[in-house]
């Protein structure tokens, strides 16, 4: 035991240990412990347990949320899936999709990932399950094409939700970034007010490069909401609040599953017990 | 970047005669930065730190013009030997069908390094089939098959029939026919789903492979290692490939795994395309974790 309240080096170490395995990122941990042992010094906090939810309660903070709105008044309302490679933005999409479905709302999916081998083969079929709308084009077409012709559909079917997929694209290839711009242009060009939500997927096993994909993908088409995915695996997910902390972003969902339920509303408080067990 | 922070931390104590264990130590602290900073797991760093220390302590540091340079050197040297260390050539026969399993969790990059290994080996003169035993993702047989048609790799698949089925039969067919290598997708899973892991055991059982490969991918953070220790513990693994590596993830995942699982890694996915496939060179790889 110390000065500052009756928690040593050894405390604090192990719950810096803790937040680091957690992918929190080594900034990140370093301040939290620190803002953790103002908390404690200033409330005069002297049991462990008050000082793990002290910390619960900082790390809830720190991660903003704000879900889907449920009324979406611009019809349609346009949301594009944007994310480096295999992160889950297909299978979400999919999942979304059967979320809004049984809202009631009318869906339509547009396969702007014309890129990958089995890609839209892969969105058909979820929109198959959905009884969600499809649109798509040849393989190796222009994805700005295809995201104007869902635009254009969705308009004249009424849709009340339009969702593009987009190929996976890591976020040093410039390249792909700028072909993911000049999506972006087409369709504000085609629906001023579009997109409505851009949402990066991230996967919940990456590690501190999730913050260059955000960063990145923030600078160039500006992301409205984040997607963390496989959290039903063994990663904690930390990084998650470097990003809402760094961006200021809200996660709007995360992704527990293979299968179209499994997709749930971001819930900063069972998030941050999951993450401290 | 690295070399530059331990130049000035060695030049204030030059002075001072000695290089202590404190300077070793702050110098130390930087290094642990980096690699965390890299994602590699954090116990691994710690013992990393811990045996880098004491070679440094022993290291002629203060009699070096640029100990800063000097450091740095033992740093990566330690680092290349542990991602060198358990380097071998891939082991595949002459005279008979050869046989590789990818596994690894969902995303990582098996059916796209499937189709790399295939056209990567018939450019050495193999006979490759790609067996796509992956029933489980949604159009993961439309992907496999569209990879092989591409590259004019045949690709043997059965839609009403499990992996286990389409394992046996497709290394019948591979025999019979006379393909010198079978490349076998399976479907991504986590690592504590009991049920896939055994399907995934039994698989490898009947397909006694000639390489078992735990595909990873680049930007994977703390918790790889644990997962890649899974694997290893169901199938035995016999080497690791990182894909993405084309990306600008430091990479120190591939650390964390190859310290604790102990199999080399074999090859670095660099593209999307079949021909975005490259040796692995543990230099390089130190270079770019320490960043
Ligand atoms: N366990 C688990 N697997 C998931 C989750 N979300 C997606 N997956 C799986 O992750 C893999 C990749 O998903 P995709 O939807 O194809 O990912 P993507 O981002 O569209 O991939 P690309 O288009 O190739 O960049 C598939 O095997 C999915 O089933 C999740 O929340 N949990
Ligand atoms: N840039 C880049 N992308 C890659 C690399 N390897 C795979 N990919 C991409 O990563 C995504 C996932 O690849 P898949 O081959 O579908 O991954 P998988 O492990 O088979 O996925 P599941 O079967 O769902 O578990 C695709 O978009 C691939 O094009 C690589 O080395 N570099
Ligand atoms: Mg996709
Ligand atoms: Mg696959």
């Amino acid at each position: 035991s110390g000065a500052s309240g009756s928690f040593d080096d050894r405390f604090y170490d192990a719950l810096e240990d803790a937040l680091i395995l957690a992918d929190i990122g080594l900034e990140t941990s370093t301040d939290l412990i620190a803002r953790l042992k103002s908390e404690i010094a200033g409330r005069g906090i002297t049991t462990p347990a008050a000082a793990y939810a002290a910390l619960k309660t900082l790390l809830a903070g720190d991660l903003a949320v704000t879900k889907l709105p449920d009324e979406f008044p611009p019809k349609p309302w346009v949301i594009l899936v944007v994310g480096v490679n295999g992160v889950g933005k297909t299978t979400t999409i999919g999942k979304l999709a059967g979320e809004f479905g049984a809202a009631g709302k009318k869906v339509m999916l547009g396969a702007a990932d014309t890129f990958r081998a089995g890609a839209v083969e892969q969105l058909k079929i979820w929109a198959q399950r959905t009884k969600a709308d499809f649109v798509f084009q040849q393989d190796g077409a222009d994805p700005a094409s295809v995201a104007f012709d869902a635009m254009e559909a969705s308009k004249a079917r009424g849709i009340d939700v339009l969702i593009l997929d987009t190929a996976g694209r890591l976020q040093n290839k410039t390249n792909l970034m700028n072909e993911l711009s000049k999506i972006v242009r087409v369709i504000k060009r085609n629906l001023p007010q579009a997109p409505n939500e851009v949402l990066l997927v991230v996967d919940a096993t990456t590690g501190q490069n999730a913050l260059n994909q955000a960063r990145v993908f923030n600078e160039i088409i500006g992301v409205t909401g984040f997607v963390i995915t496989k959290l039903d695996g063994t990663s904690k997910g930390g990084i998650a609040v470097a990003l809402s902390k760094n961006f200021g972003i809200p996660v709007r969902k995360i992704g527990v599953g293979e299968g179209v339920d499994d997709l749930q509303n971001f819930d900063p408080v069972s998030y941050v017990d999951a993450l401290l067990g | 970047e690295l070399t530059n922070r331990f130049e000035s931390i060695f030049k204030k104590i030059r002075g001072q005669g000695k290089i202590s264990e404190e300077n070793i130590a702050e110098a130390m602290r930087d290094v642990k930065r980096a690699l965390l900073e890299a994602d590699v797991n954090y116990k691994v760093v710690k013992k990393f730190t811990a045996d880098v220390s004491a070679k440094a302590l022993g290291a002629d540091i203060l009699s070096s013009i640029t100990p800063g340079q000097q450091f740095v050197k033992v740093v990566y040297d330690e680092l290349a030997a542990l991602m060198g260390g358990n380097a071998r050539a891939i082991r595949f026969h002459t005279n008979r069908l050869n046989i590789v399993v990818l596994a690894g969790l969902q995303g990582s990059g098996k059916t796209t390094t499937c189709a790399k290994l295939a056209l990567h080996f018939r450019k050495q003169g193999h006979r490759p089939l790609l067996i796509a035993c992956d029933t489980h993702r949604v159009a993961a047989i439309d992907q496999l098959d569209t990879l092989g048609k591409s590259l004019e790799i045949p690709v043997f698949s059965d839609r009403a029939k499990s992996p286990l089925e389409i394992c046996r039969e497709g290394l019948a067919f591979a025999q019979r026919e006379g393909f010198s290598l079978a490349v076998i997708d399976t479907a991504g899973r986590l690592h504590i789903d009991a049920d896939m892991m055994a399907e995934l055991k039994a698989l490898c059982a009947a397909a006694k492979p000639d390489e078992t490969f735990f595909v990873a991918d680049a930007m994977a953070g703390q918790d790889a290692v644990n997962v890649a220790k899974e694997f290893h513990k169901e199938i035995k693994l016999s080497g690791v490939i990182l894909t993405k590596m084309d990306g600008d993830s430091r990479g120190g995942a591939a650390l964390s795994i190859l310290d604790v699982i102990g199999v080399p890694l074999q090859f670095i996915g660099v593209g999307e395309k079949p021909d975005g496939l490259e040796l692995f060179y543990p230099e390089r790889m130190a270079s770019r974790i320490l960043g």
